[in-house]
């Protein structure tokens, strides 16, 4: 089975605007 | 063929030939007649001077053969003959050739620092405790531990009246003692410079006195200083620098004028000396290409069993360690590829969401997962999660 790499635009980033820094 | 290799190419001892150290050096004299000039010597006219520069210029000369001191009319009667060999050498012999009666008293010396400081090599008297305070030699040889400046007859007259002065360096040292095994021996036959001084000349019905026939001067043709450019074993031969200066071949991964310390990247043990059995070459540290320093460590080499003690410095390449054989962290190693690559290490690229850390295994690239996560990058959701809303938990179990 392949399986999808993590679809960054997928992510809710509301709470997190730290680690989308990251990103 | 290099004669610091052997037919399989390993290192192995070599020396410099066997020359005249004092050929073509300048000799300085504490007393050149000529100034003012006499109707037997005159410095200002090349067919009646007799400059130092005689003793150590093989004979090439028009004029006359000898150099010759002033005229001498009053004690001390002291004459100074001194050559500066350039580098340091290993002596094997000293000799000195008299164009008139030779010197009843002369004392040899040696220097290791181009003149700074001085010991005697040997004394040469027919009154050894007048002159020198010292016994004469006995007729058995040296009986010392090590080598000593011991005191010698003084060189005889010939029947044409000349005579010669000659000091084989083995002459002061027991028998038994070996170069290659002994430092004592080592440091007994190195010199930069050589200093003759005549102390008192020869005169007939010699007591020991200093009345001599006054006035009087000393004459003498040839020095000579046998030896080898000292490269403790590790150079077949000296050239001259750019600056004209004398140096040493050097191999081995050796370097200094004398050879004498091991070249910046080859301190992988410490230096030392070669000898007959062994080069004692110096060996290039291992950083798998990745650095071009190093430095010594002596924990580490004794550690080995004194094998290495080299520590790589700024590995390159993303490599880390003490030979640069490991990657540094955030980097791991590229199983199809050589340690010595310069692509041996690849970014672990942990992905920024789905990994737990930057940090991969060093060996299979391996990031840290978080929960549900998989993949070497972590770049996945494992079989029955799926991808969430949540950066911090990108993948949770599919209901």
């Amino acid at each position: 089975e392949v399986m999808p790499t993590l679809d960054m635009t997928l992510f809710d980033w509301t709470d997190y605007e730290d680690l989308k820094l990251e990103v | 063929a290099d004669p610091c290799k052997d037919d399989g190419g390993a290192p192995r001892s070599c020396v410099p030939g066997l020359v005249n150290a004092a050929l073509g050096r300048e000799v300085l004299a504490s007393s050149t007649c000529g100034r003012p000039a006499t109707r037997a010597c005159d410095a200002s006219d090349p067919r009646r001077a007799h400059p130092a520069t005689l003793l150590t210029s093989a004979g090439v000369t028009t004029g006359p053969l000898c150099w010759r001191s002033d005229l001498l009319s009053r004690a001390p009667l002291n004459v100074t003959l001194t050559v500066a060999l350039g580098k340091a050498f290993e002596l094997v012999f000293v000799s000195l050739r008299f164009c008139s009666v030779p010197p009843a008293s002369v004392a040899l010396l040696k220097s290791q620092d181009h003149g700074r400081s001085w010991v005697p090599l040997g004394f040469f008297s027919s009154h050894c405790r007048q002159d020198y305070g010292r016994l004469p030699v006995p007729t058995t040889g040296p009986v010392g531990p090590g080598p000593e400046a011991l005191c010698f007859p003084a060189p005889q007259a010939q029947p044409d009246g000349s005579g010669l002065l000659a000091f084989s360096v083995q002459d002061g040292s027991p028998p038994g003692l070996d170069l290659d095994s002994s430092p004592v021996l080592q440091d007994w036959v190195t010199a930069t410079d050589i200093r003759m001084m005549l102390t008192r000349p020869s005169v007939p019905g010699d007591t020991g006195a200093s009345a001599a026939t006054l006035p009087y001067s000393y004459s003498a043709a040839e020095l000579q200083v046998g030896g080898r450019c000292k490269c403790n074993g590790h150079a077949s031969q000296c050239l001259p620098d750019p600056q004209g200066r004398l140096v040493c071949d050097c191999r081995h991964g050796t370097e200094g004028s004398d050879c004498g310390r091991c070249k910046p990247f080859y301190c992988d043990r410490p230096w030392q000396r070669a000898t007959a059995q062994e080069a004692h070459a110096c060996l290039a540290c291992s950083c798998n290409g990745h650095a071009r320093r190093c430095r010594f460590n002596m924990e580490l080499y004794r550690l080995s069993g004194r094998r290495s003690g080299g520590v790589c410095l700024n590995c390159r390449h993303n490599t880390a360690g003490r030979h640069c054989h490991y990657c540094r962290e955030g980097f791991y190693r590229d199983p199809g590829r050589a340690l010595s690559d310069r692509r041996a290490c690849r970014a672990c690229d942990c992905h920024p969401v789905g990994a737990a850390g930057k940090t991969c295994n060093q060996t299979t690239g391996q990031c840290p997962c978080k929960d549900g996560v998989t993949g070497l990058t972590c770049n996945r959701c494992a079989p029955g999660f799926q991808q969430s809303r949540s950066p911090v938990a990108p993948c949770v179990k599919t209901p």
